[in-house]
């Protein structure tokens, strides 16, 4: 389903350059939930990115569902991004002049549901993560683990078969944060297949399998016992 | 030291009221290192953004330094929060236009510091937090931790006699998280207070307290055994 190869991305600030990512090849099948691990700084953002079809690679294929997707023009990318991917951004991304319930309608308004529809669907979404009482706030409103499950409202919303969160627990505290968990797994249970950066333990060990990085390379893939 | 009594804080939004602290009253000692942890929503950042000077109470009174706070003009506010705290915000908050370096000489600026001297001093702050190799970077080419560092970095150079930290090991991985919470340690020694808000266990062992809050209240305050 998600198959990468020699995967490098270089970013160029002024005269330097970073490496972010050195030349990364994984396999995700469909339906694996898998975290993924690492220093500050070692890539894992970078790579979410470019799995999430937010930005392209310097260098390397990756192929979704069969899709080379290199070949694909900026929208047919947006497109399939918005058909299958639900991503929750690290620094959340909520557009600040509107309101949570807004927010989380902007997929299905991007997917030419209708106006009716999306907001039940977005209210629902808001529900399953506690905020309901919340909607009409903006993001200036909320308080950050609040903003940080709108954030996780909006990728769902869209029922996508692929979820890319990068750290979506760490604005919450243990208890809101193992809820969150028990959607992914939910989730998870359904069919969808689920990428999770986290730096904490406890979060990795609701999945599967966990990728550790470091310095932009995959230094280590090894399965999660009982997950 | 930080005396406040009384404390509430109600937000209008719309036609609804949030009442985001309900009556809180502390006591935080001169170099006491105080953690405070509470479910997503309970009150933290309000009460942290009240005693940053970074807001007024609705009502409740606040005593710093023996300076009771509410008698003091806007500017006056300004000019006590640059002089004594140094504060972490949950989301970072930096200036997006400029660059790392230029985001921690701020405080500096504002306090009349000579460029030369703002330079060395932003860069032995970033030095400390691991990104004198970054300084030239803007927020948007920053990994989430990088910039969370950065954000520390700004709180510290002042030499601020306190310290508050709103959640500033989130989007770091352990490793770095524990080198952060090792310079507040060596800060504390040296006679800093602190009170840093965060959901991690670990993370609030490194406290001499712990204060509880749960929907605007304090619901508990308990000395940490070997901090
Ligand atoms: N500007 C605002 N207008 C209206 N309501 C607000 C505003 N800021 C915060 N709130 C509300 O006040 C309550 C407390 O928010 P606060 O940010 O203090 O919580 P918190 O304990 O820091 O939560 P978290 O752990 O999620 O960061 C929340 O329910 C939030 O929705
Ligand atoms: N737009 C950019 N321009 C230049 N450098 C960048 C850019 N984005 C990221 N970087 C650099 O690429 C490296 C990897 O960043 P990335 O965001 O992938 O790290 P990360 O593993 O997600 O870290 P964190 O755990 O701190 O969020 C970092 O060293 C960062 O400074
Ligand atoms: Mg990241
Ligand atoms: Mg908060």
């Amino acid at each position: 389903m998600i198959r990468i190869n020699e995967a490098r991305k270089t970013y160029h600030t002024g005269t330097v350059e970073v490496k972010a990512l050195r030349g990364v090849s994984v396999h995700i099948r469909p339906n694996e939930f898998v975290a993924v691990m690492g220093p500050s700084g070692s890539g894992k953002s970078t790579l979410m990115n470019l799995l999430g079809l937010l930005d392209r690679f310097s260098s390397g294929t990756y192929v979704l569902d069969n899709v080379g997707v290199s070949e694909l023009s900026d929208n047919e990318l947006a497109g399939m991004r918005n058909q299958k991917i639900g991503f929750v951004f690290q620094t959340f991304n909520l557009l600040p002049k509107m309101t949570a319930l807004k927010n989380v309608e902007l997929p299905l308004l991007y997917a030419g549901v209708k106006p009716v529809e999306r907001k039940s669907r977005a209210m629902t979404a808001l529900q399953q993560v506690g905020l309901e009482d919340r909607m009409c706030h903006h993001p200036n409103e909320l308080s950050g683990g609040q903003n940080q499950r709108v954030a996780i409202a909006r990728a769902l919303v869209n029922d996508p078969a692929i979820i890319l969160a990068d750290e979506p627990t760490g604005a919450l505290d243990s208890r809101t944060g193992v809820e969150i968990m028990h959607i992914f797994q939910e989730l998870h249970r359904k069919g969808v297949t689920i990428v999770l950066v986290t730096h904490e333990q406890e979060i990795a060990a609701h999945a599967s399998r966990i990728l550790y990085f470091r310095d932009g390379l995959l230094v280590g893939d090894e399965i999660v016992e009982n997950p």
